[in-house]
């Protein structure tokens, strides 16, 4: 459902201004969001460097776009107060890159009914569709579960739905911010003619004969086989649970057929990074001995080694037996480079051995922990009071908990609390700028189709609690005793987070629950580099701006109105406007009041062209005249006229 | 083990970008969209 023109296009490479006056938190998650239209779009994000158009994202009244590239140059969008929510930019920016909401289609009345009394009074025009003389469905079928559609309480006047779905079961799928839907993918890479993406490698769930490529290591004692079941578990694959059958493979190095400290090794095909780090998931199955192990290595190619150099970079012991499980390997790799799986007999008597499935390569961060919760299925709904997480700890020593609430009919709440920790002494406190991104997995095997969901909460060390104290001061100080399972004391801060994080519908969906097991994956990122007003950078026509120049200072610019869209900014102590332009246009003036285009250059080029012409032609025709007239008297009419006759000689 | 202690961002209500811009008073185009001339649909 896009705009149609080629000139609403953007570049495949979107220059982006965060402006100051956004939240530390939404600046957070609007990186956050790119990260996905990298991992699954074509579409990336740069800052902007002077380039004639880019999008500016600031903090305006609510969360709006404009519809495809305006070619204005500095285009606005709004990330408002509660607008910072990662699939909410998601909506935004596809505004920005052309499309309408999905309801809005031409052939909307075949799949939704809306309900017209319903709709608030002078809104109804938000439920207009339109043919498809404007908009483009790009041959992709009507999407329910697209981020774009209205949800089914859109502007209603009251409790009922304004959209009814012909098909029942999809009444509770519209109006989903949880991520691209599969069809938003499909109709962007086919509107911006994707073919690849930034960040994703590879995705491996061996269902094709083939195996993705992979081949058996040499050198090594055993093969890895390709099997759908094994005797000792596990009894099917990850990727289908054995829900298909005739389908659902994975890889299993028999570790009960070899002696100790053997190993079988199986490489990845060949694979071409190009950010420099990558994060390796796999759900890894043990049901050979506890002391059985997979260690994870590269062989990276570079000009001096044909065979390339292998390195091992993790060894994944103590693999719990009889279930699978999500494992996340960091890599940073900048050669070509494989990777390597290799399963080592251990010293106990096995019965099985190792199995992986669904294994995903990709260019970005991997979480930094992961919270499984077991038995997922019997806690939804008998859960009274909040399910706790285990304690972590962030990359900068704060010791973090997660707690899920289950026992609300309709949603699922989660939150973010600080605990007391063994670094407390030695950190910073009110906590500062650190962003705790919690997201509920979509164990979809393939992480271009997941849809996960995922909430991001950032410790404001000047947030006041209701009673006046620092909400994220020292848990010591602000928090509340409790204790761990293990009986061991300790304080627990007061938590930040959502009561409406997910639905209890939605959350059935998908695979969110996969083998009555849930993923949270954690990550908790130091944002205070987003917090300093860092120098603007110099657009490409030279004049230097630093930000203070650009940012407007309150005093100077409050009385001082630019016109037409123009900025102003303080120069030298002075409050300036700076004016907007175009391909062939420009606004100019003090106050940007002027508006001049190449075509006026034209116009006063030719006409001061025509001007010289004419004056230099009167020129010409005056000396002419005077050159002529001159002559005429030199050979005047006193010689010719004067008698021969009456002429005297002296 | 001690009453759940947090506070509640959403303050329980899963507000979708349409309620948002709705409370706020905005009467953009389709709930979200900034049209101008050209684009006016």
């Amino acid at each position: 459902n896009s705009i149609i023109g080629e000139n609403y296009r953007w570049p495949h490479t979107i220059p982006y201004v965060l402006e100051d006056s956004l939240e530390m938190n939404a600046k957070g998650v609007i990186l956050n969001a790119f990260e996905r239209y990298r991992l699954k779009t074509c579409i990336d994000f740069k800052p902007w460097t002077g380039e004639a158009n880019f999008i500016s994202v600031f903090k305006g009244s609510g969360c709006w776009s404009s519809i495809g590239n305006k070619r204005v140059g500095n285009q606005s969008l709004s990330i408002g107060e509660n607008c910072d929510r990662i699939a909410t930019i998601q909506h935004e920016f596809l505004h920005a890159l052309g499309f309408w909401h999905e309801q809005s289609r031409s052939d909307r009345d075949d799949y939704v009914n809306i309900i017209w009394d319903r709709i608030q009074s002078g809104k109804e025009n938000n439920f207009n569709i339109y043919d498809d003389q404007v908009s483009d469905t790009l041959n992709v079928p009507y999407d329910y579960t697209s981020v774009m559609h209205y949800s089914k309480t859109a502007f209603r006047n009251g409790t009922e739905p304004t959209i009814v779905t012909r098909i029942p079961d999809f009444m509770d799928v519209i109006g989903q911010r949880m991520d691209f839907s599969d069809s938003d993918l499909l109709k962007l890479n086919r509107l911006y003619n994707c073919s690849s993406s930034l960040s994703f490698m590879d995705s491996c769930n061996f269902e094709l004969e083939n195996v993705c490529g992979m081949i058996q290591g040499s050198g090594d004692s055993a093969d890895w086989q390709r099997l759908s079941q094994v005797p000792s578990g596990p009894e099917s694959d990850h990727s289908n649970m054995g829900q298909c059958a005739g389908a659902g493979f994975f890889m299993h190095f028999n570790s009960s057929a070899v002696s100790t400290g053997a190993m079988a090794v199986l490489e990845s095909r060949t694979l071409y990074p190009k950010r420099g780090f990558q994060c390796l998931q796999f759900y890894l199955y043990n049901s050979g001995s506890g002391s059985d192990q997979l260690n994870i290595y590269i062989r990276e190619y570079s000009a001096g080694s044909e065979n390339g150099t292998v390195t091992l970079v993790e060894e994944i012991k103590d693999i719990p037996t009889g279930s699978w499980q999500l494992y996340h390997v960091p890599l940073k790799v900048a050669n070509k480079f494989r990777v390597l799986f290799g399963g080592v007999r251990g010293a106990g008597a096995s019965l099985g051995g190792l199995s992986i499935d669904d294994i995903n390569l990709s260019e970005t961060r991997c979480p930094h922990h992961i919270w499984r919760i077991r038995n997922f299925t019997q806690l939804m709904g008998s859960l009274d009071g909040a399910l706790y997480s285990p304690p972590f700890y962030s990359p900068k020593g704060y010791a973090f908990q997660i707690s899920l609430t289950l026992s609300n009919p309709t949603n699922a709440g989660i939150y973010f609390h600080l605990i007391s920790g063994a670094n407390d002494d030695q950190l910073e406190w009110p906590c500062p700028w650190q962003q705790a991104t919690m997201t509920l997995l979509d164990q979809n095997p393939d992480i271009r189709q997941r849809m996960s969901n995922q909430r991001s909460v950032t410790t404001d060390p000047l947030l006041t609690d209701d009673d006046g104290s620092y909400f994220w001061d020292r848990p010591s100080k602000v928090g509340q005793e409790a204790l761990f399972p293990n009986g061991t004391q300790f304080r627990r801060g007061k938590g930040r987070g959502t009561s409406a994080f997910i639905t209890h519908e939605r959350l059935k969906s998908r695979d969110f629950i996969k083998g009555d097991d849930v993923y949270i994956l954690l990550t908790v990122e130091d944002i205070s580099h987003l917090n300093t007003t860092a120098p603007q950078p110099v657009p490409t026509n030279g004049t230097p701006t630093t930000s203070t120049s650009t940012a407007p200072t309150p005093g100077l610019c409050v009385n001082f109105a630019c016109e037409n869209d123009g900025v102003c900014t303080v120069w030298n102590g002075k409050a300036e406007c700076r004016c907007p332009s175009g391909d062939d246009w420009w606004y100019m003036g003090a106050r940007c009041e002027k508006r001049g285009s190449t075509r006026d250059t034209i116009v006063i080029t030719a006409s001061s062209t025509a001007a010289v012409f004419a004056v230099m032609l009167v020129v010409t025709l005056l000396s002419v005249y005077c050159t002529r007239r001159r002559y005429r008297q030199k050979t005047g009419p006193s010689t010719a006229e004067v008698p021969v006759e009456n002429e005297h000689v002296f | 083990t001690p009453e759940h202690f947090v506070k509640d961002v959403d303050g329980g209500i899963d507000q979708d970008i349409f309620d948002i811009n709705e409370a706020l008073g905005l009467d953009l185009f389709e709930g979200d969209i900034r049209l101008d001339g050209v684009q006016d649909r």
